[in-house]
């Protein structure tokens, strides 16, 4: 039996917003321990992860470990049936091949149940190495969702350029060339407007626009986004999702031949 | 303007 409760419910429609562009199916597991997602997109150039803690959850029961492979835009229409205030729960049978949206108003008044059929997916897991990256920046997530948007008006590809005097976005093409550069706060008044450049190295980096743009999707998540760079590894672009988790981004760079 | 590689290229199948 799995059964997860989230009172904040929302915050699940908007980890399926957040990666729905990216993947059209993925494998949820499920364990003891809570919920994880690690999916390519279709073109293989980024990967998604996103972790949700069982501890997170106001209910949260998973007797044995279950894969739920899931057809993204279906569980996104389910998802968009609940109320923005509903509790959600998620539920499944051991080896059901179904799973169960439960949406209660917060009165309780109302309560809905939708039932989607499960997907057998290939399993194609990447391993993560554990690395100390170069140049770790935490920024407003609504300022770099604006960076990449204005950015991409410019060139299909960002240079992201990370010093000590602060981090500089860059991109050109046939209409011109636009820098926006972003030095390191002194103080601020709220902590979600802070600009922090962790640096042991330089480094300059150059992605693609448009995935970059696929991942400020999760920006309703969370009002901060760090970016991690390393020379010739890929960014990773994390949110926080509320207390329980996490999404992150990886996106290879653009290299040399 | 340097090369899109698949994200493999950097880490491993598990």
């Amino acid at each position: 039996m799995f059964e997860a409760r989230l009172v904040h419910g929302n915050l699940l429609k908007k980890v399926l917003d957040a990666i729905k562009d990216l993947l059209t199916e993925a494998s949820w597991d499920c364990a003891d321990s809570g919920i994880q997602l690690q999916a390519m997109d279709n073109s293989h150039v980024s990967l998604v992860s996103v972790n949700l803690r069982a501890e997170g959850f106001d209910k949260y029961r998973c007797d044995r470990n279950l894969i739920m492979g899931m057809d993204l835009t279906s569980m996104s229409k389910i998802l968009k049936c609940s109320a923005s205030d509903d509790i959600i729960t998620m539920k499944a049978q051991d080896n059901a091949d179904t799973v169960s949206f439960i949406f209660e108003s917060p009165s309780q008044e109302k309560v809905s149940d939708y039932q989607m059929k499960l997907m057998n997916l290939d399993q194609d897991h990447l391993g993560i190495p554990e690395t100390e990256y170069a140049c770790v920046i935490k920024m407003p997530s609504g300022e770099f969702a604006r960076i990449c948007r204005d950015l991409s008006n410019f060139g299909e590809n960002i240079v992201i350029a990370c010093s000590k005097e602060g981090v500089k976005f860059s991109a050109a093409g046939d209409i011109g060339t636009a820098n926006v550069k972003l030095a390191q706060t002194s103080s601020v008044d709220k902590e979600e407007d802070a600009v922090v450049i962790d640096m042991q190295e330089p480094v300059t980096l150059t992605f693609a626009c448009r995935y970059l743009n696929m991942f400020t999707k999760a920006t309703p998540l969370s009002p901060q986004v760090s970016l991690s760079m390393h020379p010739d590894v890929p960014l990773v672009v994390e949110y926080a999702i509320g207390e329980i988790g996490q999404i992150q981004y990886f996106l290879a760079p653009k290299i040399g031949d | 303007e340097g090369r899109q590689h698949p994200i493999e290229m950097f880490y491993a199948r598990e």
